[in-house]
């Protein structure tokens, strides 16, 4: 299905976001 | 660049996960800039003191020029904050007119200034606690989030 797989990439692509500024040094968000 | 006025309602929705003591349903109830300072005092209690809190009129309405000497005292205070405890200063395209906010709610504005707050949250000390609130938000909500905090770090961005 491919909007199954669109909503999949989408969640994707926010989880790999959020996940590499919690592994970002604290007080560098650039 | 993100349109500051779309930021303004999922931010309020981010904004809304935290325990506040006052209302935070609407761009009007911010525009006193109460909850704003409430929720910054949340970010970082040690910056955003409860001595800050109190410079912080508490029920402005339907004065604006109060609200507006609220948001200037909250804006002042997150340049300070992003300037001596992140190490990065807030670049001046992404100063908020704190006047349009307190006269006329402007979303546009509003959405700047909640973009510098959720700027504070995530390079904070307690960033994990914001940012996995940030990730149990629905995926909408998150995508508008994750384009506010790109825009953030982009140093260069053009006029």
């Amino acid at each position: 299905d491919p909007n199954m797989k669109a909503g999949a990439t989408s969640e994707g692509v926010l989880a790999n976001f959020f996940n590499s500024l919690l592994s970002k040094k604290t007080g560098s968000p650039g | 660049s993100v349109d500051k006025a779309e930021l303004c309602g999922p931010l309020l929705t981010w904004l809304q996960t935290f325990q506040l003591p006052c209302p935070c349903a609407s761009a009007l109830d911010l525009s006193s800039g109460l909850a704003i300072a409430h929720v910054l005092n949340q970010i970082d209690p040690s910056w955003f003191n409860e001595s800050w809190l109190q410079g912080i009129t508490e029920d402005p309405d339907p004065n604006w020029r109060l609200k507006v000497r609220n948001l200037k005292t909250i804006l002042q205070s997150v340049v300070d904050y992003s300037q001596a405890v992140l190490g990065h200063p807030v670049s001046e395209l992404h100063l908020p007119d704190v006047n349009l906010i307190g006269e006329f709610s402007d979303p546009a504005e509003l959405g700047k200034l909640l973009q510098l707050v959720l700027g504070c949250a995530i390079s904070c000390e307690r960033k994990q606690e914001h940012i996995q609130r940030i990730m149990t938000l629905e995926e909408s909500v998150q995508h508008v989030v994750m384009e506010a905090i790109q825009e953030l770090m982009t140093k260069d961005t053009p006029p």
